[in-house]
């Protein structure tokens, strides 16, 4: 017999249920839901065992939408790319971390220095939150143990200055590399989202990275959309990962914007940076 | 005739039912999407839906009042107690001897920024006021506090690189010599599958003996809330709960979870970066904007 609208509605609220369990947003699990619903029905199963058999197509539908999902996201390979424009160009190559408060974004800044110099590149960096308490001498003491510089100016300085400066000090002295640090801010502060703008349209970055938070639940869509609407997102570090989340804070992301993941944070440590896979994360959900 | 009336009547009675019961389902439907965007449990949304669901349909409507309303009255009343009640906390420490609060949390959830609130809030209060650096892990994080402490004009130790026991233990001293009577320990954040980190935050706990441990939650914080509250209150008792990030567009449910999870109740919340931009925690508001 074939699957009807019926038969599918339980599993479905259950496939919603567990996706929104691992933090998948809501308007996401449905779509999700949907597509999956798209595939099964009109699906023909035996009559006997018919539950565990849905179950099963469910589950591989699952696997299917998900995997679906983040293929639409054409991958990044940031040596590739780096190495691409210094053969190409006199310019550094820049960088600008964008997110909101407290998601990893000068860790993630620190880890990333420390990749790119043990592969070979020179890297600079630039301390464009000029509000935050602590925040110069935070990315000062990252990048004095990763071996690398950082362009400072006093607290209260203009953040799109900061990163001028960077930039040009690294195009003087041929240093391959801007990585640019920014202020957290609330996606829903029209000021700080006014300031954004005008640091990342002076930096005119080969990559705007939005730094999120693998712990957060719904407010990772929210955030993802409005951070693309406002500057563009080229590329995406989750992290936090090593704190249990099941990652559907990435599933959220990838359908907000379908922009690729480039790095997971697994830890607070430099060498806490592992490469971002579609396996790992649809086996993560997927429980 | 009597015979048809009453199986009029009885039908009219069976149509209100119906209509009763797929009002109240619907509305708890709605109820239950909306506490799901808003970060609640799932396994808490679905007891407490369930729960609201048979007092809708079980208890009578006062007179004058629709199912509908009365539905509505119970959504009110569970989640308002399952805050602690409508009530504002109250948060008159002593003044005649000191008190500690300890703050801990995941990482990046706001603890420093949330020590400095804290401490404008007590100082406006009258309260001589402490803060101590207890986080030896993270960057910058004695620069970080001791501006703040500035800012705000109170009391501020720590020593960079020492260990957080001693750094406590030490800055508990000395406030005790100055006469504060309200301490704030900032401590670094972790999470529950940091073993090592978590058996430090009971070792600080055990030496330092404070009055309060209270558990810093962002408000974006999802599904994950819960289990970290829980594993935060096995290692170190929580007494009360700070939610920061509120002024962004997350709505707090996982600190829902948190409270349903271990029995602490919210005391403040954060409305932004600045120190100022701290407010007692408001039930009643809390659960309006938790159902969106
Ligand atoms: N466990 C864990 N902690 C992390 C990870 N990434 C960053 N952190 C920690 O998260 C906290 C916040 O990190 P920051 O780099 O200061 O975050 P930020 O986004 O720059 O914060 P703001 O600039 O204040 O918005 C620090 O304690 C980091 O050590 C990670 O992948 N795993
Ligand atoms: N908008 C907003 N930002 C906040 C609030 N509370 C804290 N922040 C910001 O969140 C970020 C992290 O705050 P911290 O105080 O450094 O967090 P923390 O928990 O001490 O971080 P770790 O010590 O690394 O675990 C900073 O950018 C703060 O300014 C709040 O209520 N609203
Ligand atoms: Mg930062
Ligand atoms: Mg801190």
């Amino acid at each position: 017999k074939e699957l009807s609208d019926k038969e599918l509605e339980e599993p479905l609220w259950n496939l919603q249920l567990s996706l929104i369990e691992s933090d998948v947003a809501v308007p996401v699990a449905e779509a999700l839901s949907d597509a999956v619903k798209q595939k099964l029905l009109g699906l023909k199963v035996k009559r006997f065992g018919a539950k565990e058999e849905v179950a099963e197509a469910v589950r591989k539908a699952v696997r299917e939408a998900l995997l679906e999902l983040l293929e639409k996201a054409s991958p990044i390979n940031l040596l590739e790319k780096v190495k691409a424009k210094r053969s190409s160009s006199k310019d550094p190559f820049v960088i600008v971390f964008v997110g909101v408060n407290g998601t990893g974004k000068t860790t993630t800044i620190a880890k990333i220095a420390k990749y790119l110099s043990d592969n070979g590149f020179t890297v600079l960096l630039a301390c464009s939150d000029t509000f935050r308490a602590g925040a110069l001498e935070q990315l000062e003491m990252h990048a004095k143990r990763v071996g690398v510089k950082v362009i400072k100016h006093r607290y209260g300085a203009d953040p799109a200055a900061v990163a001028y400066d960077a930039i040009a000090s690294a195009r003087a002295r041929g240093i391959d590399v801007v990585l640019v640090d920014t202020a957290g801010r609330m996606q829903t502060d029209r000021g700080l989202m006014d300031e954004l703008r005008k640091i990342v349209r002076v930096s005119q970055p080969d990559l705007v990275v939005f730094v999120g938070d693998a712990l957060a639940g719904n407010d990772a869509l929210e955030q993802a959309k409005k951070f693309e609407e406002a500057v563009g997102i080229d590329a995406v570090v989750l992290t936090k990962v090593d704190a249990d989340a099941r990652g559907g804070a990435a599933v959220s992301i990838a359908h907000a914007i379908g922009k690729p993941i480039i790095f997971l944070g697994c830890g607070q440590r430099y060498e806490d940076l592992i490469p971002f896979t579609r396996e790992w994360l649809v086996d993560r959900i997927m429980g | 005739a009597l015979g048809s009336a009453l199986s009029q009547a009885v039908k009219k009675v069976m149509k209100a039912a119906i209509v009763d019961e797929a009002v109240v389902k619907e509305l708890v439907r709605d109820l239950q999407r909306a506490l799901l965007q808003a970060d609640v449990n799932v396994r808490l949304v679905l007891d407490l839906s369930r729960r609201i669901e048979k007092r809708a349909l079980e208890e009578e409507p006062p007179p004058g009042a629709t199912r509908r309303e009365l539905t509505l009255k119970i959504i009110y009343d569970e989640l308002t107690s399952l805050l602690g009640g409508e009530k504002t906390p109250k948060v008159d420490y002593p003044r005649n001897k000191m008190t500690k609060i300890m703050l801990v949390g995941i990482q990046g959830s706001g603890k420093t920024t949330s020590a400095a609130k804290l401490a404008w809030f007590f100082k406006k209060r009258g309260y001589r006021v402490g803060l101590i650096c207890a986080d030896n892990y993270r960057p910058g994080a004695y620069d970080q506090l001791k501006q703040l402490a500035e800012m705000v004009g109170v009391n501020f130790f720590g020593i960079p690189g020492e260990v957080p026991v001693k750094v406590a233990s030490k800055g508990v001293e000395e406030f005790k010599r100055r006469g504060v009577n309200l301490v704030i320990i900032d401590t670094a954040g972790r999470h529950k599958s940091e073993a090592s980190l978590i058996e430090e935050m009971k070792t600080l706990a055990k030496t330092i003996n404070p009055d309060e441990i209270m558990m810093v939650i962002d408000a974006t914080l999802g599904q994950q809330a819960a289990a970290q509250a829980s594993a935060f209150h096995e290692a170190t008792p929580l007494g009360s709960i700070f939610l920061s990030k509120l002024d962004g567009s997350a709505r707090g449910g996982g600190a829902l979870s948190a409270v349903a999870a271990t029995g602490a109740l919210i005391k403040f919340v954060g409305t932004g970066e600045k120190v100022d931009e701290v407010e007692l925690f408001s039930p009643p508001r809390f659960v309006s904007r938790l159902l969106g």
